[in-house]
């Protein structure tokens, strides 16, 4: 889209607006577009596409610079998943279980999202659709009862991982974002440690936005990483790097599609291919 | 927020008396800047920003005792303007039923939205009938199920392995059955670029008579809502525009975006998770939400 061209101020502004329609919102773009045009300075770059190379060189080299992994090494490990309303969290859990036991990992399922219709159905759904056991209480059950009932389960069977999904919440409603603070400490009680992984799922269409939702469920429930999600649409997500320069919370996951198979591990190098085709 | 800015701005030229148009430049790119915060589209904010540079230079700015004021009084009369415009509640067929199709992305809020409508029109005074047309989501048909029998609102359930354009089609002839006089269709969510589930939309509408086609768009949607409007408008022909979760902070720019590329109207808002949380569109309010 940018190469075969003079490396102009033309150019400099199509790169802004390349990056700002990947919403990483203009305060990043800015950084990286004068980052790049010093860099054209003090480098003598004389060509568009050897300046779009070095910019992904050095995207691809923050990108880099983060460990990604999933820490699944407890007994059981405990992994929550919370975002606002219909980013993913639910299809995110089913996929991840099918995922972890095709790695050969025991797995138990906790619906806790006990207030939204259905919801608990859409679980069993992905539970059975990936062969993993889901513990389940009614609608309007307490969602803390259904994690403490997991995890025994889990701890009874010697299950690797507990997998938790909570009922979508907007970060301004505190009453709901107070809840969590309740899921972490049931979590604590019965294993004597926190979550050892608390994923935000945040969905690639969203603006700019996704950066406070970041930031107030980081405060209510301390992150270990981000789940992007709908990336096979055509929004890329860019505010990926705000939430992590600003919270130090690794994007780890992505997903590509609605089917069981599409959860990838996040790969940086095919993230900024999908930014710049 | 933008007036603030503005202020900063301007009082530094203060002292050497009456405004230039440079100066003016100045208070332009924070007005621009401000609109991308609030996920305006990128080209649609460059658009609006030259349709106000001429009042902006103009005599009601320089001459102003206080200029930052006066831009964003002229940023908040242009998105009023731009946003209301053909302000319009839901459509009633004249020969009944009104089939509403409601169609968006993947988590927009659509089946959520289908029972706020279903109340809405029936504190109308009209006869709703709910389709649970998404055979493809997971439990999505209990979903709408259980919201119909939570508020006494008939659903017309997927039968046997039938497909979204014949399910329409009973639940049409279901409605007429029942004397229900709008019927609503819940679509699963799609991608704009995915084109067999494009095509089930213009099947739908093939099989079935269409009164509205609305687009459910989730309020905190970034710089895509400009692409995603078309190319649904593309295909199908949008009617208007529901934007939901706007109990959210979520500036909402989008809801521009999707005016300027669809010149369609936004009709309802959703505020809320609860069957009852559906409001008509207000065109002031949404202004000084984007603005911030
Ligand atoms: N295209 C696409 N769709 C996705 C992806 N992940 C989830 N979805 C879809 O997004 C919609 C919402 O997914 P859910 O898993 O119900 O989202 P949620 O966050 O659990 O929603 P709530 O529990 O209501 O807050 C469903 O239609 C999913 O199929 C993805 O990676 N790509
Ligand atoms: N806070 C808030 N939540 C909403 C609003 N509208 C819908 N939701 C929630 O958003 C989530 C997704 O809503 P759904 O109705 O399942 O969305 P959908 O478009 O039908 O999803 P798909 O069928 O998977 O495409 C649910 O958790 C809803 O309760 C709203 O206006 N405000
Ligand atoms: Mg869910
Ligand atoms: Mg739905």
């Amino acid at each position: 889209v940018m190469l075969r061209r003079d490396l102009d101020d033309e150019f400099y502004d199509d790169l802004l607006e390349v990056l700002v329609g990947a919403d990483t919102g203009m305060g990043v773009a800015e950084t990286f577009v004068s980052a790049l045009r010093l860099r054209v300075k003090t480098e003598r770059i004389s060509t568009a596409e050897q300046a779009l190379a070095g910019l992904k060189a050095e995207m691809l080299e923050a990108l880099n610079s983060r460990d990604r992994r999933l820490s699944l090494d407890q007994s059981p490990s405990v992994v929550v998943v919370v975002g606002v309303n219909g980013s993913g969290k639910t299809t995110t859990l089913g996929k991840l279980a099918h995922r972890l036991k095709e790695e050969g990992r025991s797995v138990v399922i906790a619906a806790a999202d006990t207030f939204r219709a259905a919801a608990i159905d859409q679980m069993k759904v992905w539970a059975e659709r990936s062969g993993t056991l889901v513990v389940t209480h009614q609608l309007g059950a307490d969602a803390g009862a259904v994690v403490f009932d997991a995890i025994a389960s889990a701890q009874a069977r010697g299950a690797e991982v507990v997998l938790v999904d909570t009922a979508g919440r907007l970060h301004t409603k505190s009453n709901l974002m107070v809840e969590l603070a309740k899921v972490r400490r049931v979590v604590e009680r019965a294993t004597g440690a926190p979550p050892q992984e608390t994923l935000l799922v945040i969905e690639a269409p969203t603006g700019m936005n996704a950066i406070a939702q970041a930031h107030a469920f980081h405060e209510a429930m301390p992150l270990t990483g981000i789940v992007l999600t709908k990336l096979d649409g055509t929004s890329r997500g860019g505010t990926i790097w705000a939430i992590e320069s600003e919270l130090n919370v690794p994007v780890k996951l992505v997903g590509l599609g609605e089917g069981i198979d599409d959860l990838n591990v996040f790969d940086p190098a095919a993230y900024l291919d999908a930014l710049f085709a | 927020s933008l007036s603030e800015r503005l202020t900063n701005i301007f009082d530094r030229f203060s002292g050497r008396g009456k405004l230039s148009r440079e100066d003016v430049e100045a208070g332009l790119r924070e007005v621009r800047m401000a609109l991308l915060e609030a996920d305006v589209n990128f080209k649609v904010a460059k658009a609006f920003v030259e349709s106000i540079r001429e009042r902006a230079v103009g005599s009601e700015v320089l001459e102003s005792l206080s200029p930052g004021q006066q831009i964003v009084k002229i940023v908040n009369e242009e998105l009023v303007r731009l946003l209301g415009g053909e302000q319009r509640r839901l459509r009633y067929s004249p020969q009944p039923p009104t089939v509403v199709l409601l169609l968006g992305l993947q988590g927009c809020g659509k089946t959520t939205t289908a029972a706020k409508l279903a109340l809405a029109v029936r504190r109308d005074g009209h006869r709703p009938m709910l389709v649970a047309a998404d055979t493809y989501r997971p439990a999505a048909v209990q979903q709408l199920a259980k919201l119909g029998k939570d508020n006494q609102l008939p659903v017309t359930l997927p039968q046997g392995g039938m497909l979204p354009p014949e399910l329409c089609a009973v639940g049409v002839a279901e409605a007429k059955r029942l004397n229900c006089d709008v019927v609503i269709l819940d679509t699963a969510g799609r991608l704009q670029i995915d084109e067999k589930m494009l095509d089930e939309l213009k099947e739908i509408r093939k099989r079935v008579d269409v009164g509205e086609t609305l687009m459910v768009v989730d309020a905190m949607t970034g710089q895509e809502a400009v692409n995603v409007a078309t190319a649904f408008d593309a295909a199908v022909s949008i009617d208007g525009v529901i934007l939901t979760k706007l109990d959210g902070d979520a500036r909402g720019g989008a809801a521009l975006s999707m005016r300027q590329a669809l010149g369609k109207p936004i009709i309802y808002c959703g505020v809320g998770e609860k069957p009852a949380d559906l409001e008509p569109f207000a065109p002031d309010r949404m202004a000084s939400r984007i603005l911030g």
